[in-house]
C-alpha cells in the first residue's frame, strides 16, 4: 500500500514515502507467522537545487550530490541528469516464520525498512 | 511460483535456499519464540538502544538465527522398571538439523524436555544424555543435569553433543536417562525440543573466543 499521490501529479522533494509491505499479499503469509508485514516505505522526489542541501537537522549533504544538481541546474546534459533519491539510512526486522522442517525460526535481517532518504 | 525469478533472488537473500511449502504443517509456536521475537523486533521492543543485529539478548549469545527444533522421532523403551533397580526408562529423540546450513556456526544448543512425573516426588531426579550413533548403542555419557522442581528440564549442549566452531550434524540423536535418585518413581518424557542459535559468518563476524 503506498501514499495515494505517488502515480501522477508533482512528486515533491526527494523523502521517504510510506510502503507497507503485506507478506499475504506476496503470498508467504502461510508460513510467516509474524510480522503479517511491515513498514517498509521507499525514497522519491526530485533532487534539484536546493533541495539537495540538507535542512537543519538531517545529515550533511553529499558534495558530489550538490555538484551534480549545480551542474544539472546550469548545463543540463543528456544522460547525467539530477542525482537519484536513495535511501539514506535503513533499520532491520525480525521475522518469525516455519521453515520446511516445519521448525520454528527467527532470523534477523538487517536493512529492511527505509528511515530517511537523501540525494546521491 | 516462487521459484522462478525475483521471488527466489528475494528468497536467496532472506537465506533460505529452498522455496518454502505453501502450507507448512501447522503447530503452536514456542512461547520462547514468541518473546525472542517481541524483544528483537525494534517496532515492539521500544528500547532507546539500537538491536545488536548478530547478538540474542535474552539468550546471551551471538547469533542471528534461532531454531526451536521438535524432535522428530521420540522413542522409549524400558529397561527396568524405578521400583526393582532404581533405573527408569531410556528414551531415544532424534533432531532433524538438515535445515541449518553447513557455514552456520552454532553458539547455543538447549535440549528442553518436558517430564511428565508419576508423583509428586521428583526430588533427586538426574537426567543423563549420550549421543547415539547409527549402532542403536549410546556412546559414553556426555553429561548429567539435576532435574528442577517444576520442570522443564534444560540441558546446554554446545561443546558436548554439539561441537562449537564446527558445522552442526545433519541429525542429532540422543539417548536420555531418568536416574530417580532419591525419588524411587519414574517419568514420562511428553515432549522433547532443541533450542538451536547459529550465526551466519557471511552477515555476523564470529565470536572470539574466550582466552
Amino acid at each position: 500500500h503506498t501514499e495515494p499521490r505517488v502515480g501522477g501529479g508533482p512528486v515533491g522533494t526527494c523523502r521517504t514515502r510510506r510502503l507497507h509491505v503485506s507478506f499475504r499479499e506476496v503470498g508467504w503469509h502461510r508460513w510467516v507467522i509474524a510480522p503479517r508485514g511491515f513498514l517498509a516505505n521507499f525514497c522519491q522526489g526530485t533532487c534539484a537545487l536546493p533541495e539537495t542541501l540538507r535542512g537543519p537537522g538531517g545529515p550533511p549533504a553529499l558534495n558530489h550530490a550538490v555538484l551534480r544538481a549545480l551542474m544539472h541546474a546550469a548545463a543540463p546534459t543528456p544522460g547525467v541528469g539530477s542525482p537519484c533519491c536513495v535511501p539514506e539510512r535503513l533499520s532491520p526486522i525480525s521475522v518469525l516464520f516455519f521453515d520446511n522442517s516445519d521448525n520454528v525460526v527467527l532470523r534477523h535481517y538487517e536493512d529492511m525498512v527505509v528511515d530517511e532518504c537523501g540525494c546521491r | 511460483p516462487a521459484s522462478l525469478g525475483p521471488a527466489a533472488a528475494l528468497l536467496q537473500v532472506l537465506g533460505l535456499p529452498e522455496t518454502p511449502r505453501s502450507v507448512p504443517t501447522l503447530r503452536p509456536v514456542p512461547p520462547v519464540m514468541w518473546r525472542l521475537f517481541r524483544s528483537r523486533n525494534p517496532q515492539e521492543a521500544r528500547v532507546g538502544r539500537p538491536l545488536k543485529p548478530c547478538h540474542v539478548e535474552e539468550l546471551g549469545v551471538a547469533g542471528n538465527i534461532v531454531r526451536h527444533i521438535p524432535d522428530s522421532g521420540l522413542s522409549s523403551r524400558i529397561i527396568q522398571p524405578a521400583r526393582t533397580s532404581g533405573l527408569c526408562p531410556e528414551w531415544t529423540v532424534v533432531f532433524d538439523l538438515s535445515s541449518v546450513e553447513p557455514i552456520e556456526r552454532p553458539t547455543r544448543a538447549r535440549l528442553e524436555l518436558r517430564l511428565e512425573a508419576e508423583s509428586e516426588d521428583t526430588r533427586g531426579w538426574e537426567l543423563s544424555v549420550a549421543l547415539l550413533a547409527e549402532a542403536e548403542h549410546p556412546g559414553p555419557e556426555l553429561l548429567r543435569v539435576q532435574a528442577p522442581p517444576g520442570l522443564p528440564l534444560r540441558a546446554d549442549l554446545l561443546g558436548t553433543a554439539v561441537a562449537a566452531n564446527a558445522s552442526v550434524p545433519r541429525t542429532l540423536r540422543l539417548a536420555l536417562a531418568l536416574h530417580p535418585g532419591a525419588a524411587a518413581t519414574c517419568g514420562r518424557l511428553a515432549e522433547a525440543s532443541l533450542l538451536l542459535v547459529t550465526l551466519d559468518p557471511r552477515l555476523c563476524p564470529l565470536p572470539r573466543s574466550r582466552r
